[in-house]
C-alpha cells in the first residue's frame, strides 16, 4: 500500500503511480495517463494528458524532476494537475484553457533517481544507468539531450554529477521523452521544464551566447511571468536566456526542445535561494507551487492567444 | 543498504572577487569531494558569481582555513545537512 497522497508533502514514487491512477479514475473525461517508456530498473514512465476535448488542438509539454534530488519539481506537477481538474468549470482561464488545450504532464522524470533519492541519497542528481568502465554511476538527463551535445568541457567523465552519458540520447528516459514530443509535435507549442532551485525563469540558449530568433518575444513572457508570480507572495524570480542568465549548458531539453521547432521553451528554477536549496521544508511547497501556477497560467493564456 | 547520512555536512556559499580567489575555490574542488548545488560544476565558478556547495564534515574545517587565509568571503548555509534532511518533513499527515 503506497500510503496516502499529499499535495502538502513530498510522495515518494508509489504514491505518485497511485495518485496517477487516481486522477485518471475520478476525472475520466479530462486526465488521461499514457506509458512513453520505461526506465533502466524498469520503472514505467507516465504522462497524464490534460485536457478536455480530443482531436487536434495545441497542447503544452511540462516536465518535472529532471534532476533527482529537486523535489519541489515533482510536487509542483502534481499541484498543476489537481488544480487543473479542481478549477475546471469554476476558473474561467482555467476552464478556458482546459477547453482549447492540451497539457502533457510528466510527474517524475527522472524515476530511478528519484527512488533512490528517497531511499537511499536524498542529494541523487543523476539517472541510475551503469557506465561502461567506470564504477560511477549514472547521466544527468539534463544534459543527455542531442543538441550542442558534446560542446561543454568537463561533462564526458561518469563520475561527474553533470556526466552527459556516453552519446546523445543514450538513456531510455531520454529517448521515451524525446520519441513522445517528436511524435506530437504539430500540436505542441510550447515546452516548460520544472527544476529547483534559484528563482529563475529561462529560456535558450544554454549552449551559445548567442539569442533565439524570437528572444524578444520569449523576453516578454519572461517578464510578464515573474511579474504575476511574484504577485502572490513578492517572491523575486529573475528571467533570461540560460547562458547568461545561470550558465551555459550543453545538452539540455530546453535547447533541445527549441531547436525542434517548439519556438516557446521554458525552464523554471523554482524556489528558494539557498537557505535551504534542494531541501525545501514541505511547509514551503503550497506557496511555491501557488506562485508557480500564476506564472504557468500566463505562459499557457499567451500560447493560446499567440501560437 | 543502509542510506546514505549527512551528519554535520555543511553547505558553504562563497563569492569569490576576482579570478584569483574563483581560482582558489576550483582548486578546493579538486583537493576535496565537493558536490556543487549552484553552479552545478567547478568550471562554471566565476568572479562574482554565488556558489553554493556540500563539503563532508571531514572535509569542512580543512575548506573552511583555506578560504579564511585567502580572505575568501563565505558563509555557512547549512551546519548539519542531515538535521535539515529531516526538517524538510514538516508538515504533519493529513
Amino acid at each position: 500500500a503506497p500510503g496516502r497522497h499529499s499535495y502538502a508533502k513530498y510522495n515518494d514514487w508509489g504514491k505518485i503511480v497511485a495518485w496517477t491512477e487516481k486522477m485518471v479514475k475520478k476525472c475520466p473525461e479530462m486526465v488521461s495517463r499514457i506509458q512513453i517508456g520505461s526506465t533502466v530498473e524498469n520503472n514505467p514512465l507516465y504522462i497524464l494528458k490534460v485536457g478536455k476535448r480530443a482531436g487536434r488542438q495545441k497542447a503544452i509539454f511540462m516536465d518535472c524532476g529532471i534532476h533527482a534530488r529537486e523535489w519541489v519539481s515533482p510536487a509542483f506537477c502534481q499541484w498543476f494537475v489537481y488544480q487543473a481538474t479542481k478549477s475546471y468549470g469554476k476558473n474561467k482561464i482555467m476552464t478556458k484553457l482546459l477547453d482549447q488545450m492540451n497539457f502533457y504532464i510528466l510527474p517524475v522524470f527522472n524515476v530511478d533517481g528519484y527512488i533512490w533519492s528517497w531511499t537511499q541519497n536524498r542529494m541523487w542528481r543523476k539517472n541510475r544507468s551503469r557506465n561502461r568502465n567506470s564504477t560511477c554511476i549514472g547521466t544527468d538527463l539534463n544534459r543527455n539531450f542531442d543538441v550542442s551535445w558534446s560542446s561543454s568541457p568537463n561533462t564526458n567523465n561518469p563520475c561527474l554529477e553533470t556526466y552527459r552519458g556516453p552519446a546523445p540520447e543514450s538513456e531510455k528516459e531520454t529517448r521515451a521523452v524525446t520519441a513522445f514530443i517528436r511524435s506530437h509535435l504539430k500540436s505542441i507549442r510550447a515546452y516548460i521544464t520544472f527544476h529547483s532551485y534559484s528563482q529563475m525563469l529561462l529560456y535558450p540558449y544554454g549552449y551559445t551566447p548567442r539569442l533565439p530568433p524570437n528572444h524578444e518575444d520569449l523576453a516578454k513572457v519572461g517578464r510578464i511571468a515573474t511579474e504575476a508570480l511574484s504577485t502572490r507572495y513578492e517572491t523575486r524570480y529573475v528571467y533570461g536566456p540560460i547562458a547568461s542568465t545561470i550558465y551555459p549548458t550543453s545538452g539540455s531539453s530546453l535547447d533541445w526542445a527549441y531547436d525542434l521547432g517548439i519556438k516557446h521553451t521554458f525552464a523554471f528554477e523554482l524556489r528558494d535561494k539557498g537557505k535551504f536549496g534542494f531541501l525545501l521544508p514541505e511547509s514551503r511547497i503550497k506557496p511555491t507551487c501557488r506562485e508557480t501556477m500564476l506564472a504557468v497560467k500566463f505562459i499557457a493564456k499567451y500560447i493560446l492567444k499567440h501560437t | 543498504l543502509a542510506p546514505v547520512r549527512f551528519d554535520r555536512e555543511k553547505v558553504f556559499r562563497v563569492r569569490p572577487q576576482d579570478d584569483k580567489q574563483a581560482n582558489i575555490v576550483k582548486d578546493l574542488a579538486k583537493s576535496n569531494e565537493l558536490d556543487f548545488w549552484y553552479p552545478d560544476a567547478t568550471h562554471h565558478v566565476a568572479t562574482n558569481m554565488t556558489v553554493d556547495f556540500r563539503a563532508s564534515e571531514k572535509e569542512s574545517q580543512s575548506i573552511q582555513s583555506a578560504l579564511e587565509q585567502s580572505n575568501v568571503h563565505f558563509e555557512i548555509l547549512i551546519h548539519d545537512l542531515q538535521e535539515e534532511v529531516e526538517k524538510q518533513f514538516d508538515v504533519e499527515d493529513d
